[in-house]
């Protein structure tokens, strides 16, 4: 069979290195629309046709999405079937252009108070938002052992002023062990992207003391702004894999579970009478 | 079976053994019996490794061959395989045989940029065949 398989794919790869352009193997020969024929993966990339990504995301978030692909995914693109989330997309999205920096002073801590706009065009209306966090990433340089204790302060500034902060819950980590700060803004944004809100401006600041040191005032957290954010999703529409459908599907649920011990109490009772009357089986 | 076989003792002596190794012959399972294959395909071949990160390949592999007689319990068939079967063999050979495809798929994940710089990670349903059956 691996012969077999060696000629289709010697044969397809031919094929394919004959054509000028790989789509003449993909789209209908009578120029149909090609949504009936095409996955939907395969879908949403014709539509690309062979054009670059004008933006390129940051290299960070780019590492930091493939390591989070590792940890979800076999190389073959296979989910682990050890992961245990109900999310079956994950978006990061890098702030559009930063808002004016408020001047950093000792009021606003070390980080100056920085406004972040993010666009969220490409989350769909079947993606329902089950976790978002903002995502920094600390320099190199924060490579110190201290531990530092930071609350973060964030406002939403559109499309409803809401000045609610963050439950100033104070975030506090050791430098050196990570490589990445993640903020849960879940409660801030859930009640915007279910109303379908796609463009979100935010300003976030961050007063951070060493747990050592607090005298020393507030510390100047090496974090390279500005931060990422990621949004957890569930895609229910029906191309997306529904983990607790297979789930499900491998456990086959009876009807009701009244009809099924009825049924189960009936197949007991049959058998018991077919034992008591075949005397073989008695003995 | 007597007859027969005192009618083949008059002709040319056929050894036991290849006579035995004919009649089994039948019951072994076809040679391009019905089962998965690979077909690895690179993103690069379609000229989307611009758009996805990971994976590099793909490989949604696929079902080929016959479909033995025996197809209950080997690949899970029901019973109208059978039937089928039976008609095809029996009744009408413009039945078709019980057809080998896929029973089982297993989700795809994939890693791409998107048109704003974006980044995505989403899971496909039922890209990739992990078994087969005879239907």
């Amino acid at each position: 069979s691996q012969a077999s398989a060696g000629e289709s794919q010697a044969g397809a790869s031919e094929s394919v290195e004959s054509e000028a352009d790989p789509w003449s193997l993909l789209l209908p020969v009578d120029g149909t629309d090609s949504s009936g024929l095409l996955p939907p993966l395969f879908k949403v990339l014709s539509d690309r046709r062979g054009e670059t990504p004008k933006l390129q995301p940051d290299s960070r978030a780019l590492y930091y999405m493939k390591k989070l692909y590792k940890t979800y995914a076999t190389k073959e693109g296979v989910p682990k079937p050890s992961r245990s989330h109900l999310y079956n997309t994950v978006r990061l999205f890098s702030p559009c252009a930063q808002q004016k920096q408020a001047p950093s002073n000792q009021a606003t801590g070390p980080l100056p108070m920085a406004d972040l706009l993010f666009n969220l065009d490409r989350v769909t209306a079947m993606e329902h938002l089950l976790k978002s966090v903002l995502l920094y990433t600390l320099n190199n340089s924060a490579a110190s052992s201290s531990t530092v204790t930071c609350v973060c302060d964030l406002m939403v500034k559109e499309p409803m002023a809401s000045s609610r902060a963050l439950p100033r819950a104070p975030y506090s980590f050791t430098l050196k062990k990570h490589r990445w700060i993640e903020i849960d803004v879940t409660s801030l944004l859930q009640p915007l992207v279910a109303s379908s809100e796609r463009s979100i401006h935010m300003s976030v600041n961050f007063t951070c003391t060493k747990d050592q040191a607090p005298e020393d005032g507030v510390f100047n957290v090496p974090l390279s702004v500005p931060p990422s954010l990621i949004l957890y999703l569930n895609d229910t529409s029906t191309q997306a894999y529904h983990s607790w459908q297979s789930l499900q599907s491998n456990w086959r649920p009876s009807q009701h579970p009244g009809q099924a011990n009825v049924a189960a109490r009936s197949m007991k009772e049959e058998a018991a009478a077919t034992v008591e009357r075949s005397p073989r089986h008695r003995r | 079976g007597q007859k027969a076989i005192r009618s083949e003792a008059k002709g040319p002596p056929l050894t036991a053994s290849f006579n035995l190794s004919e009649y089994f012959k039948q019951f072994l399972f076809p040679q391009n019996e019905c089962e998965l294959h690979d077909f690895r395909l690179s993103f690069s071949q379609l000229k989307w490794d611009n758009w996805i990160v990971a994976p590099h390949r793909y490989n949604p592999r696929y079902c080929k061959g016959d479909c033995p007689r025996a197809v209950r319990h080997r690949y899970g068939s029901p019973v109208h395989t059978m039937v089928q079967n039976i008609i095809y063999e029996k009744l009408d050979p413009s039945v078709p045989r019980p057809s080998c495809v896929p029973g089982k798929y297993s989700p795809l994940s994939v890693l791409t940029i998107e048109p704003d710089g974006s980044i995505a990670y989403k899971e496909y349903e039922d890209m990739i065949a992990t078994r087969c059956t005879c239907r």
